[in-house]
């Protein structure tokens, strides 16, 4: 189970959306 | 509450990682967060290209350039390092 803070929460935000981005480029 | 839209694969992935690297530097929380700031910087710069707003004559930071400062975060070890490229665009 995952133990999420604000912050890391931002990063899987950033993450997640850097992944759509490169999916959308291929 | 996520922002989840409609790409659970690549949301499951993120935090799968997020928590990687967490439990990977647990005992140096400033390379956590050297990574959080790097992510910050370019999220904020592709968000300023998209609309417009850099100012001229400023050098965004490339993929590549991001690619690299991590690499240098995340020295010896390579699995995060190559997992980190497979979130990157033109990595």
């Amino acid at each position: 189970n995952y133990d999420l803070t604000p912050e890391d929460s931002t990063a899987v935000f950033m993450l997640s959306s850097m992944a759509r981005q490169k999916r959308d480029l291929l | 509450a996520m922002p989840l839209g409609s790409q659970p694969v690549e949301f499951n992935h993120a935090i799968n990682y997020v928590n990687k690297i967490k439990n990977r530097f647990q005992g140096q929380p400033d390379v956590y967060k050297a990574f959080l700031e790097i992510l910050h910087t370019y999220q904020k710069e592709q968000r300023n290209l998209k609309e417009g707003l850099s100012s001229p004559g400023s050098q965004p930071l490339t993929e590549q350039e991001v690619y690299q400062q991590v690499a240098k975060l995340f020295e010896n070890q390579e699995d995060l390092l190559d997992e980190f490229g497979q979130f990157l665009p033109d990595a």
